[in-house]
């Protein structure tokens, strides 16, 4: 896993923003903040009422912000 | 297909079992996708 | 809080049934299981994507399983 994934995953997930997901950047950022998942909690709640499903998850990645392949399995 | 938007969400949750689309509850945050991946399978 | 709600708090969530949520009898979990919260870690993710506004959240869950106020705010 890449260093930002470990960053992120050494300390509680509290406000943190969504541009602290291994996987986002700024410009993908701001595109999930403007849908209103400005924080990485909103995220990681859109990926259990996805039922943990990596697929669907990722598409739904692709499909609001035009994530690529590889930053959506970031 | 356009109909799509006008069912419930039960209704769009059973059309995804009748097309074997594997789904989660279908809630504001789903929906759009759900109702995209079964436009495709009814193309 | 109830003895249910510290319960479940005591030990992670992972694939713990809609019905060890406090507040959530065996109706309410039937519901919402028909609905496809089969888990109470979908529930949470709901809780998340409505940004953890209780408010929001408990009409939410009025609406689509007809809780009541007490059993919303458990």
């Amino acid at each position: 896993t890449s260093q930002k994934h470990r960053d992120f995953v050494a300390e509680p997930m509290a406000e943190k923003p969504v541009t602290a997901l291994a996987g986002i950047g700024d410009v993908l950022g701001k595109k999930l903040e403007e849908l209103g998942f400005d924080k990485a909690y909103v995220v990681l709640g859109q990926f259990l009422v996805l039922k943990k499903d990596v697929e669907l998850f990722t598409e739904w990645l692709k499909d609001i912000c035009g994530a690529n392949s590889r930053q959506a399995a970031s | 297909m356009s109909t799509l938007s006008t069912k419930s969400d039960h209704e769009i949750s059973e059309l995804l079992d009748d097309y074997g689309i594997k789904h989660g509850p279908i809630v504001g945050s789903t929906r759009t996708l759900y109702e995209k991946k079964l436009k495709e399978a009814m193309a």
